[in-house]
């Protein structure tokens, strides 16, 4: 991914100094969307950017576990030019990262049950309330699909562009269209779509297809494989990037 | 799946002529929860039972694609015994099933970015307002995760059930003993778990181990197959029950 995006401050408008905020997202779940979003995380950093990433998928928040941290956000009382006190929360640093996700809150095997306002509310704190510093781009973990989280998000963040993910098969196609359909309909530009889990059993090809109905860049393809799994769950994605697996999902 | 449950009646809480009203959810999508659905629906079907397949997945529809049903399902008048005139959906009937999915009403590459009360509404229709029928089983595929929309559907139902689906990784796993919580939490008993797409790649054996913990019953494997993905693909999910792969469900 050269994504050599000069994003104008895309943070600027809730009051980050991020350059660029990319959103990952994808029509569909378990496609592998935080799997390329840890990736592109890594991957930018490796090459020398500042990264944070931003775990939105508020309903199966995955980042904690992949990444193998296991800190806890703070709050802690900053002094603002005028004298008055406000609370910031401290994002968890692991692997040189600024993670920010609902994982840390709530104990693994615990289901967020919360409605459409109160997550609302709960993704502006992220965003806007977190002490991310200086940052060359936050990658956010979207939610799956099209509904209120995903499309909330969408219109609160000054995205400077999505990246969607999808799978071969026929259903997860039809979604990530919706999902590019989405993003379109807020003004998001699309970065490209990535075809994750290419291979005999889900087949290959759809995505690139798809990417140019669309007409949108197809940013390749990651075969699926047992090592991009392993490294998922005993939480070191970071190991895929320290490997030749790098030039896979370049 | 001998799944001889005597529902009480299951629907008549919402005034449906439904015997056992059984979910099938999963905390992670992606996972095969509407594969697992369809072929809960066959295999019952095929069993001798009249069986109804309500797709409530609404932002990923997935059934009408994967049963390769094309109808629409129509709003027909009806006469109650007093006199008074009711408007009543009539499902579409494709393969001896009757099926309702928002993937009738809205064309397959458009995104649903309704929020959580409008959702409530359409899906209430589906339930209460949809002449379903006598029918021995009503198998509702459930949108995958515990938010807003799962936990209002299994508010709304007297479900007999609920089948859970993973798959073997760690992450698909934690998201299923969310979504156990969740029904545990609505009183909605725990049918068992089903571990689909076990093999090489993604592993076997979590889900069993996590069934064993949860002490709810453990369903069985289905392995992660082309033919499986295939079927699914060229909406032809129905093929998958008049070959041998019936013994792999079973
Ligand atoms: N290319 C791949 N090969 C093998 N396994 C993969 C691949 N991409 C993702 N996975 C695995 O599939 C599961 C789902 O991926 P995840 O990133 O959680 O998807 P999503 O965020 O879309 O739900 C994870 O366990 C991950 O390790
Ligand atoms: N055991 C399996 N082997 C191979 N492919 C499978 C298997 N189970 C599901 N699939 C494929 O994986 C994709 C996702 O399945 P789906 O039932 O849509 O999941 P969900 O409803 O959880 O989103 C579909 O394209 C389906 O054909």
């Amino acid at each position: 991914y050269t994504l050599n995006i000069k994003g104008p401050e895309s943070g600027a408008k809730v009051g980050l100094h991020v350059k660029n905020m990319i959103a990952v997202g994808s029509g569909k779940g378990g496609v592998g969307k935080s799997t390329v979003a840890a990736s592109l995380a890594y991957g930018l950093q490796s090459l020398g950017a500042k990264v944070g990433l931003l775990d939105a998928d508020v309903y199966g928040p995955s980042i904690p576990h992949m990444t193998g941290s296991t800190g806890k956000p703070e709050v802690r009382e900053h002094l603002n030019p005028n004298g008055s006190v406000v609370q910031r929360i401290h994002p968890v640093e692991h692997d040189g990262l600024k993670l920010m996700s609902i994982g840390f809150l709530v104990p693994e095997g615990e289901a967020i049950i919360w409605r459409g306002p109160m997550l609302h509310k709960m993704l502006t704190q992220f965003v806007a309330e977190t002490e991310w510093g200086e940052l060359d781009y936050l990658i956010v973990d979207m939610p799956p699909g099209t509904g209120d989280v995903a499309l909330t998000l969408s219109q609160m963040l000054s995205l400077a562009g999505a990246v969607v993910v999808c799978t071969p098969q026929k259903v997860a196609l039809l979604d990530a269209v919706k999902a590019i359909g989405m993003y379109q309909k807020v003004n998001i530009p699309i970065l490209g779509m990535v075809e994750n889990m290419t291979g005999e059993i889900f087949g290959r090809g759809g995505a690139e297809q798809a990417a140019v109905d669309q007409k949108i860049p197809f940013l390749g393809e990651v075969p699926i494989e047992a090592e991009v799994r392993i490294c998922g769950d005993e939480r070191r994605m970071k190991d895929l990037f320290t490997e030749e697996s790098k030039s896979k999902v370049a």
